[in-house]
């Protein structure tokens, strides 16, 4: 059965799209299919596997606004077993374009499950949510299965994540009653700084087992990757944040298999 | 006459809160009279200026939902020349709440202009955005006399600069005809990575003389500072970041002294 997981956290640049296109790619190493949906107006998953951003081609936003099928915006990418739905920044306005829509938060969940939608060829749908606890994010929350969580070892990205676990208890009492969190994953850690030992000691504290045990260094190698339109897995495989993502890919399928 | 600045950008985790901290600290310590604006619902700048956010107290929400007046929800700080107004969760719903409203864009425009603002007291009011192109960062470059723009040297935030300075246009076509780009400021700039050196280089070619001079480079003493709810200038005087910042503030009043 396809599983549908949701990257999400509304704080700004904690490492959503590097963990979404760096997981799919340790997934599809493993011989896992997975679909990557670009749900960011920066459309930075997009250009983070190779795809162009053209306002030519359909996208994500034609999928919820125009309930084009699903199949019709998936692109193939250069990436063995990884398919992407691009964004463009068209999808800044979905907001505004979609409230008067009724049913506007759950277009994702019913494009997903639509006839024409063939996603049951995917092990793994991974959504690539932006920065914010909008419409869009609500749609991935409403369509998922779980919630994935990449957290910053930072004072302010903790200081959101009350916030963000209300949003998902709110979602799951409204529209999505299985959803449950898939994880959270600890990024851009930094060993020397007290500050991030402190987060992760608290994180680990209030969450527990929510906590993968994998944590993602901060790794320039990860940052360097996207500018040469790949994930860092194929950028450089002996890198830290390769081995970091090699091993989230495993840690989170050992948990998907016991469940 | 009191300028209004917007900090924005909408890659997220760029460090726009830290720069509208300590870029208020800076002109506080030079004498200057500082209204920080927090127009962000994660409410960063709020509890990193050591404010409470409680449900209880008057926000920016309340100025533009509800029209109260600027003044009776401003607040002071434990550090002279800074007043805030902060921000709390409420915030996240203002685009579906305001979309009826056919003066939402000039909201916060109209609430600084208010005969009961009071903010001819401030040399400068400075907005912190949230990290999209919403309604909310459309009403900060509607009310604004410039946009400063921190520039994290990372690929993705690169990709996502002609998306801003589209929207920059257009805000400056349709309802701002004097905004103006008050500069460029590269964050988290670290000088042993290659890669952040020719985010740099391209930026200085493309905009030249609006990226400042001034680089403010990573430094974990300014990730430290808002977990201790104040600014790095007075968490750690003698810091690579404060002398940064400090830096900035002095770049930042010659450039608008000039004009
Ligand atoms: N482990 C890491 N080591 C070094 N740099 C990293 C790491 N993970 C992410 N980065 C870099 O940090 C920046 C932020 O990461 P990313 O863009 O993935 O975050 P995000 O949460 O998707 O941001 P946004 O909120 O804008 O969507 C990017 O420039 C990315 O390349
Ligand atoms: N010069 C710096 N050196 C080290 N860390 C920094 C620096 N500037 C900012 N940070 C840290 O990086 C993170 C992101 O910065 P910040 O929250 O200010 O960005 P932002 O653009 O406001 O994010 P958002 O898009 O979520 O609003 C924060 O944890 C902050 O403490
Ligand atoms: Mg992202
Ligand atoms: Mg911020």
């Amino acid at each position: 059965m396809t599983k549908t997981i949701a990257v999400a956290n509304q704080k700004g640049g904690v490492g959503k799209t590097t963990t979404a296109i760096n997981l799919s790619a340790g997934l599809a190493e493993l011989g896992r299919t997975v679909l990557l949906i670009d749900l960011d107006p920066q459309g930075n998953a997009t250009t983070g596997l190779g795809l162009e951003k053209s306002d030519d081609d359909l996208t994500i936003y034609d999928v919820l606004l125009s309930e084009v099928p699903l199949r019709e915006a998936t692109k193939l990418t250069s990436f063995e077993g990884i398919e992407v739905v691009p964004a463009t920044t068209d999808l800044s306005s979905a907001d505004i374009d979609l409230i008067a829509n009724e049913k506007r938060s759950f277009l994702l969940r019913d494009a997903l499950r639509g006839p024409a939608a063939a996603t049951s060829q995917y092990d793994y749908i991974i959504i690539d949510c932006p920065p914010s606890l909008n419409l869009l994010t609500v749609n991935a929350m409403v369509a998922a299965h779980s919630i994935l969580v990449p957290l910053q070892s930072e004072f302010f990205a903790l200081e959101g994540l009350s916030q963000l676990m209300k949003t998902i208890r709110e979602v799951r009492e409204s529209a999505n009653p299985d959803l449950r969190i898939e994880g959270i994953v600890m990024t851009m850690h930094d060993v020397r700084n007290n500050l991030a030992q402190q987060v992760e000691a608290d994180a680990r504290n209030v969450l527990g087992e929510l906590v993968y045990k994998t944590i993602v260094p901060r790794n320039v190698r990860v940052s360097e990757a996207p500018s040469f339109a790949m994930p860092v897995l194929e950028y450089d495989p002996k890198s830290k944040g390769t081995r970091a993502y090699r091993q989230l890919a495993k840690e989170f399928l050992e948990k998907q298999e016991k469940v």
